[in-house]
C-alpha cells in the first residue's frame, strides 16, 4: 500500500476567492465596456498559474489597469462594498516603472491573497495598478474610510511590506472625496 | 482562523510544478 503525502496533491486554499480584472482604455467604448474579468482563483497554486501567465504591469500600454478584488466586489467606486471606502495610494514617478512597479504590485498581491493585515484584512476590498504616462499608481482599496484603526493598521503594514522609507508618507483618500474633487489632488484622510 | 500566508511561503510556490 502506498501512502501519499497530501501536500503533494492538495492545493493550498486561500481565505478568499479573488477576481483579476483588466482595463484597457478604448475611448470609443464606455468605461464599463473597457473592463474585463480575466479569471478567478482561490488557491495559492492557481494564483501563481495566473500571475505567471499574464504580462507584467510594466509591459502594459498606458491607460491600462489590473485590479484584483475579492469575488463579488466590482473594481469601481459604485460597488456596495467600495462606496463608503477609500484607498491607500502609492504614486510612482517615471523612473519607478522600471525600478519598483512590478515588485510593488507583486508585493501588493501577496499582501491581499496572504491576508497580511490580520483581522483588518476583512476590510480590504482589492487593489488596483494604473499604468499612466504621467506616472503609474498602485492602490489598496478598503471598505470603510471611517474605520480609523483598521485603515491605519492596513496602511502601516502595507508601507512596511513595500519597504518604503520611514520618512516617506503615503496617504489614504476616501472614494467619495476622489469622485467629487475639483482639482487634481484629493485630501488625505490619513497618512502613515 | 484565517488562512494567512506570509510572503516567503507564497513565493515558494511560484515555480512549483502544477498540481494534477
Amino acid at each position: 500500500q502506498e501512502i501519499v503525502n497530501p501536500e503533494a496533491y492538495i492545493k493550498h486554499p486561500l481565505q478568499n476567492r479573488w477576481s483579476l480584472w483588466f482595463f484597457k482604455n478604448d475611448k470609443s467604448k464606455t468605461w464599463q465596456a473597457n473592463l474585463r474579468l480575466i479569471s478567478k482563483f482561490d488557491t495559492v497554486e492557481d494564483f501563481w498559474a495566473l500571475y505567471n501567465h499574464i504580462q507584467l504591469s510594466s509591459n502594459l500600454l498606458s491607460g491600462c489597469d489590473y485590479s484584483l478584488f475579492k469575488d463579488g466586489i466590482e473594481p469601481m467606486w459604485e460597488d456596495e462594498r467600495n462606496k463608503r471606502g477609500g484607498r491607500w495610494l502609492i504614486t510612482l514617478n517615471k523612473q519607478q516603472r522600471r525600478q519598483d512597479l512590478d515588485r510593488f504590485w507583486l508585493e501588493t498581491l501577496l499582501c491581499l491573497v496572504g491576508e497580511a493585515f490580520g483581522d483588518c484584512s476583512d476590510q480590504v476590498c482589492g487593489a488596483v495598478v494604473n499604468i499612466r504616462t504621467k506616472g503609474d499608481k498602485i492602490a489598496v482599496w478598503t471598505s470603510d474610510y471611517e474605520s480609523r484603526d483598521a485603515v491605519t493598521h492596513i496602511g502601516s503594514v502595507y508601507k512596511q511590506r513595500l519597504g518604503l522609507p520611514l520618512k516617506m508618507t503615503i496617504g489614504y483618500q476616501s472614494h467619495a472625496d476622489t469622485s467629487t474633487k475639483s482639482g487634481s489632488t484629493t485630501k488625505n484622510r490619513f497618512v502613515v | 482562523g484565517k488562512r494567512q500566508y506570509n510572503r516567503d511561503f507564497l513565493l515558494g510556490f511560484q515555480f512549483m510544478p502544477a498540481c494534477v
